[in-house]
């Protein structure tokens, strides 16, 4: 999803 | 994950453990910056609400849980440990620290990518980490003199920042829909934060001097 994409950095 | 991306986490957690190892081997702070360290933790457990509602991998959950925890133990061993509070640079390390907190969360409020709870603080956390460094900065540039220890760990935190930019430049040519620009653009003010730091880190590594900033 796009949040998970947006917040798979650290 | 791409090379540039694990690189910057790689020279992040280097730059925790450079910390970690002056404050024990020489059960000295001085030249670091308490209220920077307390910025950090504070980044980290903002920024990391999601570690029990979304799981992204097991790299990322024990590399927060790493940060998370390395910084409480930095924060805690500057104000409690007897010997390692002594050597804290007090009278320099007078940034006001509050007034970063306060505008990061301002912005979190007006700049966000959805208006909830997790979003806002995970926006708060990416502004804060843009301008954490400034209190750090500015202690060194009071003290004059950079320890060895502390210019490496300020050196592998830009590190850090350089090659995260080197990784979102290549996820935007090798990803179809990329867009962040909040973590880009904060991510490229924090780093040219660096540059002036980096410039004199240079000059003494290439006159293998130790390092001075400019009064």
């Amino acid at each position: 999803s796009n949040k998970e994409e947006s917040h798979d950095e650290l | 994950m791409n090379i540039f991306r694990f690189a910057g986490d790689m020279t992040h957690l280097i730059s925790i453990l450079v910390l970690l190892l002056k404050i024990y081997a020489t059960k000295s702070c001085s030249g670091i910056s308490l209220k920077t360290q307390e910025l950090y933790a504070l980044v980290f457990l903002t920024r990391y609400l999601d570690l029990f509602t979304d799981f992204i991998s097991v790299y990322n959950t024990i590399m927060k849980l790493v940060f998370i925890a390395s910084s409480l133990a930095v924060v805690c061993c500057m104000r409690m440990h007897r010997v390692v509070r002594r050597s804290y640079d007090k009278d320099l390390d007078t940034f006001r620290h509050y007034f970063l907190i306060l505008a990061s969360f301002v912005l979190a409020l007006l700049v966000n990518e959805k208006f909830t709870f997790q979003e806002i603080f995970w926006a708060f956390s990416i502004y804060l980490e843009a301008l954490a460094i400034l209190p750090q900065l500015v202690l060194l540039q009071r003290s004059g003199n950079v320890d060895n220890l502390t210019g490496q760990y300020v050196f592998f935190l830009g590190a850090y920042r350089a090659f995260y930019i080197l990784n979102w430049i290549y996820r935007y040519f090798t990803e179809q829909h990329f867009s962040r620009w909040i973590a880009c653009v904060s991510g490229l003010v924090q780093t040219v934060l660096y540059a002036d730091f980096f410039y004199y880190y240079f000059i003494s590594w290439k006159n293998n001097a130790k390092m001075q900033l400019p009064a």
